[in-house]
């Protein structure tokens, strides 16, 4: 996955993501496609969750799955969570929460709970980093106010890291895929300094949904394993999310 | 490695709004709506996205049977037990779409821990 937030001259705030999906679970050798990734691409649907007729959150989902991987609270945040691989991994919480020991939290349902709760970009923030989970995680948040944006890379227990954006030191958006931000992606999947490169190239001056589908349209950013990009502004209340196909040639990740 | 050309591309630009061969369609919207008991939310979406749920589903046990046909005997018999465990209302969503879906309540709960399982 890659998800970014930046923030545009006027402090307004872009949350956006590719949602990538479905690596070593079968490969289509005539369609040169993962299988997963494929099949997962008709299940994606848009939820508006309402109460009492009013929304209270959207999200960008996989039909039969009720938890959050892309999500907005209409004039309060935007939440996105990448995929953090680690030996100490979700397959760990899970043995151990069929085992009976059930403190930690699906992710799913944290990020749903959050998104429904939470009132402000503090709140969820605090909520994100200290609740206990099944698995690592980073999560993505923005918030409805400049300087509002930020990466909690989660262990099982506790967080880890924590990156805001400081536009004060020129660092006007974070952006985070599948790895460490503080250190070196895996040399055979780097997707975060071509994303990077595009974002710079493009400028603060220059941000908006266009700009940033284009990001995340260019390649490896957008790879085999892409299933949607989804876009979402607060200040604007917008949320858009779009179907994605990487024709070869193409990254496999 | 990833930096070689045609893998890699120079910065698009243009692409906006969606169009040509990187864009595969619109998503549609649905409304859940939290009023309704959990079991109800998800029906008409579920009604809707029966097939290719049931595809997808299918495709992991085939994957799971290829390790060990007793991987989804766990799924099915093991994991339905502990659905009482799940905090409100999650747990009766799940029995929701799992009903609606018309597939084993233990495969749905796996493909709600699908994140868990594979950040290893």
């Amino acid at each position: 996955c890659t998800s970014v937030v930046a923030q545009d001259t006027s402090g307004k705030l872009i949350h956006a993501r590719n949602l990538d999906f479905g690596l070593f679970l079968g490969w289509d050798v005539k369609n040169n496609s993962w299988l997963v990734a494929e099949l997962l691409k008709p299940m994606v649907v848009n939820v508006n969750f309402q109460r009492n007729n009013k929304t209270v959150f959207l999200s960008t989902s996989f039909a039969g799955y009720i938890g959050i991987l892309t999500g907005m609270k209409p004039g309060i945040l935007t939440l996105t969570m990448n995929e953090r691989f680690n030996l100490d991994g979700g397959y760990l919480g899970i043995l151990e929460w069929i085992l009976g020991k059930r403190q930690g939290v699906w992710m799913g349902f944290l990020t749903r709970s959050v998104l429904e709760n939470a009132t402000s970009y503090e709140d969820a923030k605090e909520v994100l980093s200290k609740t206990e989970m099944l698995a690592p995680a980073y999560f993505i948040l923005g918030g409805n106010k400049p300087g509002q944006a930020c990466v909690i890379t989660r262990s099982r227990k506790l967080s880890i890291n924590f990156w805001e954006l400081d536009t004060q030191k020129g660092e006007w958006y974070v952006l985070e895929t599948n790895y460490d931000h503080w250190k070196p992606p895996l040399f055979v999947d780097n997707r975060r300094d071509p994303a990077m490169k595009c974002m710079n190239q493009t400028g603060q001056k220059g941000i908006s949904f266009t700009t940033i589908y284009d990001v995340l349209s260019t390649k490896p950013v957008l790879n085999k394993l892409t299933t949607y990009t989804a876009m979402m502004s607060i200040s604007e209340n917008k949320f858009e999310a779009y179907l994605r196909d990487c024709p070869d040639p193409c990254m496999p990740w | 490695a990833q930096d070689v050309p045609p893998y890699t591309e120079t910065c698009r630009s243009g692409t906006y709004p969606p169009s040509g061969p990187t864009f595969k369609g619109n998503v549609q919207w649905y409304t859940v709506n939290l009023d309704q008991p959990p079991y109800e939310r998800w029906q008409k979406l579920i009604s809707d996205k029966k097939a290719p749920l049931k595809e997808l589903v299918q495709h992991i046990k085939d994957l799971a049977k290829s390790i060990s046909p007793k991987l989804i005997d766990i799924v099915d018999n093991t994991l339905p037990l502990l659905i009482g465990n799940l905090p409100y209302p999650f747990g009766e969503e799940i029995k929701g779409v799992a009903d609606a879906a018309g597939v084993p309540l233990g495969e749905i709960m796996l493909f709600n821990i699908f994140y868990e399982v594979f950040s290893v």
